[in-house]
């Protein structure tokens, strides 16, 4: 699976998610990434958010419709537009929600993860399997790369 | 200011098999998807071109399980499911089980455009497809060796496939 999301200079957030899918799978199976609010999904006033991973946790929790609700509702509750937080407790604050969602998914059994980029550019990752190395982020000025920082699998995939 | 994040996958690491060579492999080539997409935020394009220019590159390259390289279904086949979202006024589009369009998330933002749906499947897709012009890519395009001995080690091992070494997304 491979996936991207983006803010542009007019403030705009989109979000997209490419995928072949499981290996073996059958009967039409279809997973998280082309399921909207699922695996992909973006709206100008919280975030926009791929995700990647086991499908079928992802579809059960609604990752990515689910982590954009959380950001939109708590984060004008907490004025922050009104009255900036700085920068990086915004993005702190954006971590948090992603990783409790994905989180969520642990708790059910699924592995994978999400980006996610924020209206105010923040580019988050939370993955809970080890292929996060392969998550990339860049803006103006910043390009950095993330690293999964431990090898603990909540599903009982090889 | 403009931001752009990308992932290739979050399949579980063998460590047998990711040899540092093999990972500067998919460095490089995340890379390639994610200058294509800054590309466009950093001259003024819509972020709607940049995910889409930053997620062709990956369907594009054998490295990564989406468009050519994808993996293998049960029986011998790829088939690709895509999505794109647009934050402005949330309109989307999906397409699953599609087996013949190069590159999926351009049919899955022509179903955002151009149809009154958000997802499209199978063959009512690829008819779509053709409706748009879309070029029919012949099966073979997509299929790599790689994926096809480990849908074959799948089958050897008598897994499921949900048992069966994803490592590569």
């Amino acid at each position: 699976t491979v996936g991207a999301v983006a803010l542009d200079q007019h403030g705009n957030l989109a979000a997209g998610t490419s995928t072949g899918g499981m290996t073996g799978k059958r009967w039409g199976r279809v997973g998280d990434a082309p399921v909207i609010g699922a695996g992909t999904y973006a709206d100008n006033r919280a975030c926009a958010v791929s995700a990647t991973g086991w499908g079928e946790y992802f579809l059960r929790v609604g990752v990515a419709h689910e982590i954009c609700a959380r950001l939109r509702y708590t984060i004008p509750a907490l004025e922050f537009r009104l009255h900036p937080w700085d920068p990086i407790t915004i993005k702190n604050y954006a971590q948090t929600v992603a990783d409790e969602v994905m989180a969520d998914v642990k708790d059910l059994g699924g592995d994978g993860g999400v980006i996610l980029v924020t209206p105010e550019g923040h580019a988050i990752f939370s993955f809970n399997t080890s292929g996060m190395y392969r998550g990339r982020a860049t803006s103006d000025g910043v390009n950095e790369v993330a690293i999964f920082g431990g090898e603990e699998q909540a599903s009982a995939t090889p | 200011k403009w931001s752009l994040a990308i992932h290739g996958g979050a399949g579980t690491l063998n460590r047998d098999a990711m040899t540092p060579e093999r990972r500067a492999e998919y460095e490089a080539a995340l890379q390639v998807a994610l200058d294509a997409g800054a590309k466009v935020l950093a001259e003024g394009g819509s972020a709607m071109d940049a995910v889409k220019a930053a997620i062709i590159p990956m369907e594009d390259s054998p490295l990564f399980n989406a468009g050519k390289g994808a993996v293998f279904t049960w029986d011998g086949t790829n088939e690709l499911d895509s999505s794109i979202m647009d934050g402005r006024d949330r309109s989307a589009g999906a397409v699953a089980g599609v087996k013949t369009v190069k590159n999926p998330i351009l049919l899955a933002d022509s179903v955002r455009t151009a149809s009154p749906h958000v997802m499209l499947m199978g063959a009512g897709a690829e008819a779509f497809a053709a409706e748009q012009g879309f070029a029919v890519t012949p099966p073979e395009y997509f299929a790599t060796p790689a994926r096809a001995e480990a849908l074959e080690r799948m089958k050897a091992q008598q897994l499921s496939a949900l048992d069966v070494d994803h490592k590569f997304g």
